[in-house]
């Protein structure tokens, strides 16, 4: 996607 | 992944293994409210729905079943376990965390930045997070004498939700295609700021090298 997302972070 | 979010994952990881560590060496939950570990179970269930579809890294998959694993096995050993479930103090940890969950949920329902189930669990689970340390907090201002092992706990979960901060902070500079990520970065803020009081109260504690007690 164009802008990142927080979903690898946990 | 940079260092921030690093340490951050490792202090978080740091506080369940302690809290695991008290309850099986010493075989008591004392001090401990049974009612946050039940909200951070729920978090954990509800943010990692796609642990099994969306593969990030070896590293992500294996955090998320170890946190997984412990808040599972915190909640069989403080509800279970015959010798630990004794020294749970049920009158003490009475807040009434079902009151966070609906009010969550609701947020989560209205305020998203996708409408669908797994976007919803996820928002949900933050906005979860946010507040599922009040019922230990309010029961370490009930005890009032707060045991090392639950003071550090505690600090090490507040160390952890610092980091991660640090870590928004550092990404929003450091990658370009980083956006802006209001709902985490200001539930992350309002969920940091409630132990900013513990710290202050820890940290003396620490520093007075005396036992750390909390004002009524």
């Amino acid at each position: 996607p164009s802008h990142s997302s927080l979903k690898d972070e946990l | 992944m940079n260092i921030f979010r690093l340490a951050g994952d490792m202090t978080h990881l740091m506080s369940v293994l302690v809290l695991l560590l008290k309850i099986h060496t010493i075989k008591s939950c004392a001090g401990i409210s049974l009612k946050t570990q039940e909200l951070y179970a729920l978090v954990f269930a509800a943010r990692y729905l796609d642990i099994f579809t969306h593969y990030y890294s070896l590293y992500n998959t294996v955090m998320k079943l170890i946190f997984l694993g412990s808040s599972f096995s915190i909640l069989w050993y403080m509800k279970r376990h015959k010798v630990v479930r004794r020294s749970y103090d049920k009158d003490q940890d009475t807040f009434r965390h079902h009151f966070l969950v609906l009010p969550c949920l609701v947020l989560a329902l209205l305020i998203n930045e996708k409408f669908t189930f797994k976007e919803v669990m996820w928002t949900f689970s933050i906005y979860l997070e946010a507040v599922a340390i009040l019922p230990q907090l309010v029961l370490l201002q009930r005890t009032r004498n707060v045991d090392n092992l639950t003071g550090q706990y505690v600090f090490l979960l507040g160390a952890y939700r610092g980091l991660y901060i640090i870590n928004w902070i550092y990404r929003y500079f450091a990658e370009p295609t980083y956006s802006t990520h209001w709902i985490t970065w200001i539930s992350g803020l309002l969920q940091t700021l409630l132990y900013a009081d513990f710290f202050y109260y820890y940290i003396n504690s620490v520093k007075n090298n005396v036992r750390l007690q909390l004002p009524a």
